[in-house]
């Protein structure tokens, strides 16, 4: 982790579900990539950050110290997947359920 | 009741296995995971449906749940009769689309013998050509959880005699939604051949099973992951299911109770960066206590300024907390 970049970035992460005792009754997948964001939303914000309009100006506003506080921007996701998921419910039966949100794709400064 | 159309629009995911005699068993850790249950035909299915939608963007049937229920086989009035328990759906769950999914054989109809007439004596009996292979029709009835009656009749449907043994698929739409607004969860499908039953069939991999296409409105909300998988051991019983892992102890989960300050923001584990505070709305750690329920509602964090005003908005209405159980904290601590 430590030659991680400090901008504001997708770092890799791999969630095993034996790991969060879900394992019992999740048939798959047993793991999948998750990732996670991390990094600084310092100014002058790169390009690559994608911040919002309002993460702009809150930086500037920081940078300036006009009011004393104001924390940085933070590292969030931006774009994310879904992943289908199979498993059994309490009376054993099978079921699949495609959850929205559960990977990262991009993070940005919001 | 309902006469269903024989064959309507069933999503595509279900005629991709109408017409198979035995789908090939799935290969992967999928099937592995389910253990014996991977041999029966519902689990293929649903093997083959995961494997389907688990692409990105794929909507299984135009929604983003499918359920599955298993059939429990039970003799009533000497007739063969398959009962679905459909209770684990969700309020948040819309229908879109049911299908009943079962296998049949040929029936070809004996011969039947014409009694001899009295008075020419040995004279050989002559038989009868066999007629028509016997239709067969789907009765389903719905009933509430308690009730002994057979049920409402919801629909009958005529079946043609299959040119061989094959899966087939029925939509079931109507009567799964009319069964369910009327709370009636507990379904009956009876095959009926008109003539004696040959036999009440066993328990078999070619048991009868019903799938849900359902758009779960709440899959949206936050957590929606933890509403439907954060749960505690599922097969909870006397007797530790033979197949169940070795760690889902037989032992009632202990509650834990946690300092509630108000409306929890993140998913920190409480208790490790605090300690239960001691105070007037400290809620007493109780070992006897049982889970109320299996499944755990979500609190919300307070923000740092929030926690700082500890006690004076504890217990706001709407807040939800995260518990863990002792054996999960110790985890979370060693990690």
């Amino acid at each position: 982790q430590w030659d991680e970049p400090r901008v504001c970035s997708r770092r890799y992460l791999k969630v095993d579900f034996a790991d969060i005792g879900w394992n019992e009754w999740i048939i798959s997948p047993k793991s999948f990539d998750a990732y996670y964001c991390a990094g600084a939303c310092e100014f002058p914000m790169p390009k690559i950050v994608r911040p919002s309009n309002h993460a702009t100006i809150q930086s500037i506003v920081r940078a300036v110290g006009i009011v004393p506080g104001i924390p940085e921007p933070c590292c969030v996701p931006d774009k994310m997947n879904s992943l289908g998921v199979l498993f059994l419910d309490e009376n054993r039966n099978v079921v699949l359920k495609v959850y929205p949100n559960m990977s990262v794709e991009t993070c940005a400064c919001r | 009741s309902h006469t269903v159309p024989a064959r309507s629009a069933l999503p595509a995911a279900a005629d991709g296995l109408v017409g198979h005699k035995d789908a090939q068993w799935p290969l992967g850790d999928a099937a592995a995971a389910l253990g014996p249950g991977a041999r029966d035909m519902v689990a293929v299915h649903m093997l083959r449906l995961y494997e389907k939608y688990s692409r990105r963007g794929a909507r299984p049937g135009g929604g983003n749940t499918v359920r599955s229920f298993r059939a429990r086989l039970e003799v009533v009035n000497q007739k063969a009769v398959y009962f679905f328990n459909l209770t684990s759906m969700q309020d948040s769950e819309m229908i879109l689309t049911a299908t009943f999914h079962f296998y049949s054989e040929p029936r070809w109809p004996q011969a039947r013998e014409v009694p001899c007439k009295q008075r020419a004596k040995n004279a050989s009996c002559r038989l009868l050509p066999p007629g028509p292979p016997a239709r067969q029709h789907l009765l389903f009835r719905s009933l509430s959880q308690n009730t002994a009656t057979q049920g409402l009749l919801r629909g009958a449907m005529a079946l043609a005699p299959p040119p061989r043994g094959l899966w087939q698929a029925k939509d079931i739409s109507p009567i799964v939604k009319a069964a369910r607004r009327d709370g009636e969860l507990l379904l009956s499908a009876q095959l009926d051949a008109g003539e004696k039953d040959p036999g009440v069939p066993r328990p078999s991999p070619h048991a009868p099973y019903i799938l849900v296409y359902a758009n779960d409105l709440a899959i949206s909300e936050p957590n929606s992951v933890a509403v439907t998988l954060q749960r505690y051991d599922p097969f909870q019983t006397g007797d530790p299911e033979p197949g169940a892992a070795p760690n889902s102890s037989a032992d009632p989960r202990v509650r834990r109770a946690t300092q509630v300050t108000g409306p929890l923001q993140d998913n920190e584990l409480p208790g490790l960066d605090e300690r239960p505070a001691h105070g007037p709305h400290a809620q007493p750690y109780h070992k006897h206590e049982l889970w109320p329920s299996p499944f755990r509602a979500l609190k919300s964090r307070p923000g740092r300024k929030d926690r700082r005003r500890k006690g004076q908005d504890a217990f706001a209405a709407s807040s939800q907390v995260l518990d863990f159980d002792e054996k999960t904290m110790q985890k979370a601590r060693r990690k």
